[in-house]
């Protein structure tokens, strides 16, 4: 089983 | 005042049509050095990213910065008015526009079609995203990876792409079966066979497909793509513009439960 990781997990906020 | 006018305008209407899937509204930022939008897709797995520079547009202008938010399904639309030889420009003089001016003119100047899209006020949701040097950089023909995603999803919803020195590996598990395409390294002097491997480390990282099939629909915009890795870091494909700029797709990765 995979899961899918947000994008936020790796950029932050500005 | 703000205008910006586009030689070829069918770029624009590439670029539109190569996202309207992908993100539903955006803020397109317009400064001096030229056009910039970032965009994440309603789920936050994938971003979008899209930089025009101001030398690459016929005329520019932008007395100071603004902000447009607008709806990508409505920009479409007025879009398929303009005709894939016209110009597009696109023009405000508010400072504060509540609507966008779009002119079309064909290359005889016989026709000229003009047309407003009312903004919208969007929250901002800018990720910094810092330069990055990609252990894996992959260089190749953007009509071959659109392929491979495009045949690979039939077996599979995800698939795992692997680099080595020599070559990268796409990789599927579905229900039916499993199975592999790998493509080597080839200094080929036609566009369509060349693929550029410029490998630091090997990674070995897992995506859905649904959405490199959403990003290959900005195929007609570069013959080339280039993928780029790194362990535990989102991939970033990248589609050149000519001398108008890129448009780039963040992807998170899949990570084992």
């Amino acid at each position: 089983l995979r899961s899918q990781l947000h994008i936020e997990n790796y950029y932050r906020l500005e | 005042m703000f205008e910006a006018k586009l030689q070829q305008g069918v770029i624009f209407k590439k670029i539109v049509d190569a996202i309207k899937d992908l993100v539903k509204s955006v803020n397109i930022d317009a400064s001096t050095s030229g056009l910039s939008m970032q965009a994440m897709d309603s789920a936050h797995v994938a971003l979008v990213s899209l930089k025009l520079n101001e030398n690459g547009f016929k005329d520019y202008r932008c007395d100071r910065p603004i902000t447009l938010g607008l709806s990508i399904e409505n920009l479409s639309k007025i879009l398929k008015c303009a005709g894939n030889d016209d110009t597009i420009t696109l023009q405000t003089d508010e400072e504060e526009p509540s609507s966008l001016k779009f002119f079309f003119e064909n290359q005889q100047a016989s026709k000229i079609s003009e047309f407003s899209l009312n903004l919208m006020s969007l929250d901002s949701e800018s990720l910094g995203i810092p330069d990055t040097d990609y252990s894996s950089v992959i260089q190749m023909s953007s009509a071959e990876f659109s392929r491979i995603c495009k045949e690979l999803s039939s077996i599979s919803e995800t698939v795992e792409i692997e680099t080595s020195k020599e070559s990268v590996k796409f990789s599927v598990q579905g229900d039916i079966g499993a199975g592999s395409i790998t493509v080597k390294n080839n200094q080929s002097d036609k566009d369509v066979d060349r693929v550029d491997l410029q490998i630091d480390q090997p990674v070995k990282l897992t995506f859905a497909l649904r959405y490199l099939n959403m990003f290959n629909k900005a195929v007609s915009l570069s013959s080339t793509v280039s993928l780029n890795m790194s362990e535990e870091n989102p991939l970033m494909v990248e589609y050149k513009i000519d001398d108008l700029g890129s448009l780039r797709f963040y992807l998170a990765p899949k990570i084992s439960d």
